[in-house]
């Protein structure tokens, strides 16, 4: 699954998220990427959110939005509140996997709890980062 | 008008475990993400939209062999290509998903046709390729899908009732 989130000089956020699914999947199973909420999501108020990982975790745990409504309900940082989904709640269902987040003043969060993770972000205030987490 | 502009990309999760990562492959994979890190980035800089922005580094993604989108799909148990895709922008929360597509090099294009010319969300499967192919999408043949590693990914698991995402060296999880 690949992925990207973005905040423009406007303040706008968007995500985009895309997958080739599962090796061997049938009967039409569907991941966490084509579900607006559970792997993809943006909200201006909020952050825009792309997830990779068991899609079937990221689908019950609504993760991209779960997200948005700890920033929202709860004034969690983006930060905050990504750790929170990715670290604790989708981890205590057996979850694995992991997210890449911005928020609409273009920070940029992006925590996993596996192995094996492909990142990459840069920001106009100077963060540029290409990195392989193994 | 803001000034601070950012954007954040991911290749999923590995396609390439711990100890298979040679010097030569982790280039590859870095020069990948870094070419889809810039265009996506140089759409912010020349004052364009996140929504471009995001759609313009998958895009990238998409085109890349390397990971599990678009070009670089994994096989399905009946030996093709499924496909899913979604995007969304902050502003108007307005969306646009794709699900279980084959022959669509672009994925995420779609989900941005859907949500910038359909009254709806999420279209899946012949539904979708024909509104593809209505707004000038083409399909590409099986073999612009074909990769060896994502072939012989497939033969370790073919006939049996499991499944592998990426990262996992679990064959017998429901989950991946």
């Amino acid at each position: 699954t690949v992925g990207a989130v973005a905040c423009d000089k406007y303040g706008n956020i968007a995500a985009a998220t895309s997958t080739g699914g599962m090796t061997n999947k049938k009967w039409g199973r569907v991941g966490d990427s084509p579900m607006i909420g559970a792997g993809n999501y943006a909200n201006n108020k909020t952050c825009a959110v792309s997830c990779t990982g068991s899609g079937e975790f990221f689908i019950r745990g609504v993760v991209a939005y779960d997200v948005s409504c700890l920033m929202e309900y709860k004034g969690m940082s983006l930060e905050a509140a990504c750790n929170e989904v990715i670290n604790k709640r989708i981890l205590s269902i057996g979850g694995d996997g992991g997210l890449i987040a911005v928020d609409a003043k273009g920070n940029i969060s992006m925590p996993f709890n596996t192995e094996g993770m492909y990142r990459a972000c840069k920001s106009s205030i100077g963060i540029e980062e290409v990195l392989i987490y193994e | 008008m803001k000034n601070t502009f950012s954007i954040a990309i991911h290749g999923g999760a590995g396609t390439l475990l711990k100890g298979q990562m040679t010097q030569e492959k982790e280039l590859a994979y870095k020069n990948a993400l870094q070419s889809a890190l810039t265009e996506g980035y140089d759409v912010l800089k020349n004052g364009g939209s996140s929504i471009d922005a995001v759609e313009k580094a998958v895009i990238i993604l998409e085109n890349c062999p390397l990971f599990n989108a678009g070009k670089g799909s994994v096989f399905t148990a009946e030996g093709t290509h499924e496909m899913d895709a979604a995007i969304m922008e902050g502003n108007k929360l307005q969306a646009g998903a794709v699900s279980l597509i084959t022959g669509i090099a672009n994925p995420i294009s779609l989900a941005r046709n859907i949500m910038d010319k359909s009254e709806h969300v999420f279209l899946a499967g012949d539904g979708a390729l024909e509104f593809a192919k209505i707004n000038g999408f083409s399909l590409e043949p099986a073999s612009y899908f074909y990769d060896e590693l994502r072939y012989n990914q497939w033969q370790d698991l073919k006939g049996s009732d499991n499944f592998q995402l990426d990262h996992s060296v679990k064959k017998d999880s429901k989950f991946g």
